[in-house]
């Protein structure tokens, strides 16, 4: 389903040179749940936004679903990020004048479903997500981890193929946390591919494949036994 | 040194109205190092925020170095606040415009500290984190780790006598995040108030005290024998 092809990817301001992504090769399996960790700053979130057709690499080649995604103009980023692929992003970007079901919505909107259909299905996403009493809330009057839930909530709108999680458990309680993992092992389970970047190794244990960087390198690759 | 006594924090807005903090009695000394913890949503940053002299109490009494804050006007609590009290935010805060450097620097600014020495103070409290190499990136050029820790360093800009940390290992991996518990350690050893809210079982057991919240209330509080 996914191949990157030797991804560098380096940043440039001013005088400064950071080469956040090294001579990656990854392959993806479709329905694949797979874990990657590594220490702060080397390189996962990086990746995630290259696989989640959010940054564009330096060198190297992204084949998703047989696309070459280097070959594609923003239009047809856009176009496959919002049908195929959810992103919760490690600092949550949701909008903050809109409400939580707002936020939840908002994908839905732009796949173009009808208002009431994208509303009734925002309301289950954030009940699923234990919010249902905070679904009229902008993020500023809901607590870090509730937050977090609406970002992930919102990433299910369109129920994608690719579910790309960074760090999606970083300010839950073991409780609300477990019931996240539950939620993505459910959606795997019915043929989602799910990518978590996580720091919680007891997480990236449940998951059937561990990659693990460094510096902006794979230092290793393994699949459950 | 701080006093909560009968706390209540009630937010309304438009037709919804949340009791974040209940009844909540708490007395914290000196020099104390503990941990708050509950599910997401309990009660946690409203309490932080309160303790930080960022948000007022609806209800009830807050005593810090026998000031009654309650008859604090706006400045005065602000002038507390640079002073007195580091705060590190579960949402970090950063000034997106400005570099790491200039974000640490920020309090030690409004303290009145001379330009070279905030700048050589701010370079030295990177370092402490382990962004001596990133000092002239904004946040947007950071990864999530190394925004918390832009976060922490500026909390300790002014040297504070009450130092809060609303989950600030949330974002690190296992190492960066022990070298964060031990900078934290080394600071209530030399007689910082430390208060840390956090998600992690093991570093509130090695805090002196563990506070559990649930619904809003202070459901144990518990000194290490
Ligand atoms: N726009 C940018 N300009 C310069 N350097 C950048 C930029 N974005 C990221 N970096 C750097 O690239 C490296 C990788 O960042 P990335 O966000 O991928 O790390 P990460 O593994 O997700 O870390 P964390 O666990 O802290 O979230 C970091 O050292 C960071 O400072
Ligand atoms: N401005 C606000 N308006 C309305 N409700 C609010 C506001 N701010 C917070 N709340 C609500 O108050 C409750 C407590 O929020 P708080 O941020 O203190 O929780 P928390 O314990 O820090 O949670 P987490 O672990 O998720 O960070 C939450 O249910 C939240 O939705
Ligand atoms: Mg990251
Ligand atoms: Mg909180």
């Amino acid at each position: 389903m996914i191949e990157l092809h030797q991804i560098n990817r380096v940043f440039r301001n001013g005088e400064s040179t950071v080469h956040a992504l090294r001579d990656v090769d990854l392959r993806i399996e479709a329905a694949e749940y797979m874990s990657i960790l590594g220490p702060s700053g080397s390189g996962k979130s990086t990746l995630m936004h290259i696989l989640g057709c959010l940054d564009t690499a330096t060198g190297g080649r992204y084949i998703l679903n047989n696309h070459d995604i280097s070959t594609l103009d923003v239009n047809q980023m856009a176009a496959i990020r919002n049908r195929n692929i959810g992103f919760i992003f490690q600092r949550f970007h949701l909008l903050p004048r809109s409400t939580a079901l707002q936020n939840v919505a908002m994908p839905m909107r732009l796949a173009g479903m009808k208002n009431a259909d994208r509303m009734l299905r925002a309301a289950q996403l954030l009940q699923r997500v234990g919010l249902g009493d905070r679904m009229h809330h902008r993020p500023s009057q809901l607590s870090g981890g509730q937050q977090q839930r609406v970002a992930i909530a919102r990433a299910l709108a369109n129920a994608p193929q690719l579910l790309l999680a960074d760090e999606p458990t970083g300010n839950l309680d073991t409780q609300s946390g477990s019931q996240i993992v539950q939620l993505l092992e459910e959606l795997q389970a019915e043929g989602t591919t799910v990518v978590i970047v996580t720091h919680d190794e007891e997480l990236a244990a449940r998951t059937g494949r561990v990659v693990r960087m460094l510096d902006g390198k794979i230092a290793s690759d393994a699949v459950k036994a």
